[in-house]
């Protein structure tokens, strides 16, 4: 039988969830809601492969109507502008600050997690692969 | 009967969206 399920209702990755048990590079294991910006940069120093980029919000179009928004980023040095179409909850870790989505009521309300409201100028960490020789 | 259930263990990198900037060269 066709699935006629409404597409309507994307999900969000269970690996948000508040109380979600993360891997750090060193196999220390923390929960998502205690994450700390230097976990992030240590775990990508120790990466053969990984590295963190400083992604910079440039701009935000967003509706309720939707439920989506596109985050417009200024990523790395060369500052590549780079789109991203997300639900309104998804949750950005910005540095020295912490997870910040376009809307922290419904991050708080359907995840559970501690969350700020994501603004322009606000600097996200974002992966890039590392330079392999 | 009780079984255990595991937790699922995500790596740190699945948290972090991968934005690769476009090389002009």
């Amino acid at each position: 039988a066709p699935s006629s399920a409404p597409s309507s209702a994307p999900s969000l990755p269970p690996y948000f969830i508040k109380g979600s048990i993360i891997q750090l590079a060193d196999g220390e294991l923390k929960r998502v809601e205690d994450l700390k910006t230097e976990d992030f940069i240590q775990s990508a120093e120790i990466s053969s492969e990984l590295k963190i980029d400083s992604s910079t919000v440039e701009r935000i179009d967003g509706s309720h109507t939707s439920n989506f928004a596109i985050v417009q980023f200024s990523v790395g040095e060369h500052r590549a502008q780079v789109s991203v179409e997300v639900l309104l909850e998804y949750p950005f870790f910005v540095f020295g600050q912490g997870w910040s989505s376009c809307c922290p009521d419904r991050t708080t309300q359907l995840l559970e997690l501690p969350c700020t409201k994501l603004s322009v100028g606000d600097v996200c960490i974002s992966l890039t692969l590392k330079n392999l020789r | 009967n009780v079984e255990p259930r595991s937790v699922p263990v995500f790596p740190w990198h699945s948290l972090v969206p991968f934005l690769a900037p476009t090389q002009s060269d």
